[in-house]
């Protein structure tokens, strides 16, 4: 099972519509797909179409041991596609889990074992910060894609990233990397978005995907429909984009 | 002196957006106006063209009382304009504060005291989360300001926003109140735009203001040339709509 965090701690880059469409590009190509959402705003989950309350099976009562894996997993409208749904009750894990010393990075990657002959990809859906969330993301996956918004802000908080990533890799999981950098948000009409990704390619050069996912609408209004985009209008540019983002992942698939 | 934070747990909403470039039109109308980096990644400070070393003096060692304001305050290339800036330290004041127990959330509130004779205006840019470091801007002002970007996920996240700003008001700080929402990001070619805008004015009313902030690209090439955007652009769209939003805050005045 290829295992994928998508991370970014600036806010508002494309890492959830990226979890919700790519996932189900993958799936649509014949892979068994989890998605697990990180996120106590529950973007992914509210995207999917899934609303989870107070109390049920959740990410967060997976991790605190209370519920097993086969009573959190939920089926999405995509065949071949299923997640680990979130809500609210995961704000509370940061402070209950920074009382604890031992292992407390490590909550998902346990609370996941045993899942590599049910599905071929997982992706981790994190929230926009660097805190215990996103770090118990990064301790469950051996790869990291970064949506990068083509705007002048994109690259600020890019180093303090790939440190943590660093971090992570020295300290906690020795397997996790960057693979994959992904130009969200692509505006076709001006000369700033080119510009940063020609920055992009200059510090990242063959981790950067050739597929762009331009701006486009349909995909601001898809998650309104509680649908993946290619449900919701598959023939949108958003549509194209994601499905020819899925190809270049599923070729790297060489290389794990 | 009105002390507004802009909060949003929702990333890249346009906070720091309208921190820097509400702050500077409202110091360009005469005003005596002090913008606060709450944020560690630092977005407000390089906006206004301003980067802080580590230890150097900024939010941090201010909160932390190492620094005096006096030592921290930085001018900026706008009159009539200055600001507190942060740095990565910031991150690590989360943790740090979290196993004090007593007042941690008012560290800003305290550091800010005395301010009243030199500024007229005070803005807390705050991180995209809902943890100390926003608490803290909270319990630092009587106001708060709610950029909405008018996309399907807007409304999501607000009600616990809101749920937050109560339980401030209750047990920590009783002037603190939304004050003004702002539609950001307004993509006037969309019909989604405007089906949000709507919904946000049957949940809040008169709380939203009249001015919408276009999309503009503009608004996301200035903080590359670390200017705010009517010093980058004084007649495009993101100055117009930032100055007829400064002075519908001004009109505010006489409540306050
Ligand atoms: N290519 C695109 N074109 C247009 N809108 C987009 C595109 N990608 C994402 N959006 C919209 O931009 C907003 C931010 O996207 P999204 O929620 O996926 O970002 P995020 O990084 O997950 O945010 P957060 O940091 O809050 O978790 C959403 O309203 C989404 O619908
Ligand atoms: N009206 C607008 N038109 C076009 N681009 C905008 C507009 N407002 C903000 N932006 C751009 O959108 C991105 C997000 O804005 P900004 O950084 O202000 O949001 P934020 O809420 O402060 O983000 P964070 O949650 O990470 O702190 C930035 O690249 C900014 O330049
Ligand atoms: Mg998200
Ligand atoms: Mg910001």
């Amino acid at each position: 099972m290829r295992r994928i965090a998508i991370a970014n701690q600036k806010g508002g880059v494309g890492k959830t519509t990226t979890a919700a469409n790519l996932g189900t590009c993958i799936a649509r190509l014949g892979k068994r797909v989890l998605l697990v959402d990180m996120d106590p705003q529950a973007n992914l989950s509210i995207h999917m179409g899934i609303a989870v309350g107070r109390d049920e099976p959740s990410t967060y009562t997976l991790m605190r041991g209370e519920n097993t894996l086969e009573e959190t997993l939920r089926d999405t409208m995509v065949e071949g596609l299923r997640i680990i749904p979130s809500n609210i009750d995961l704000a509370g894990l940061e402070v209950e889990l920074s009382t604890q010393s031992e292992g407390r990075e490590k909550c998902l990657a346990r609370a996941l074992e045993g899942l590599d002959e049910q599905f071929d990809y997982l992706f981790v859906d994190c929230p926009p910060s660097l805190g215990l969330l996103t770090l118990n993301g990064m301790c469950a996956v051996d790869e990291i894609f970064i949506p990068l918004q083509t705007e002048f802000f994109a690259l600020q908080g890019l180093g303090r990233l790939v440190e943590t990533v660093r971090r992570v890799r020295s300290s906690l999981n020795p397997k996790v990397e960057v693979t994959g950098i992904i130009a969200a948000m692509f505006d076709v009409r001006t000369s700033l978005a080119r510009e940063v990704v020609q920055d992009i390619k200059e510090h990242f050069g063959d981790r950067l995907f050739e597929t762009v996912v331009r701006k486009n609408v349909r995909l601001a209004e898809a998650p309104g429909f509680g649908a993946p985009v290619i449900l919701y209008d598959p023939d949108c540019y958003g549509s194209q984009d994601y499905r020819s983002l899925a190809l270049e992942v599923l070729a790297m698939d060489s290389k794990w």
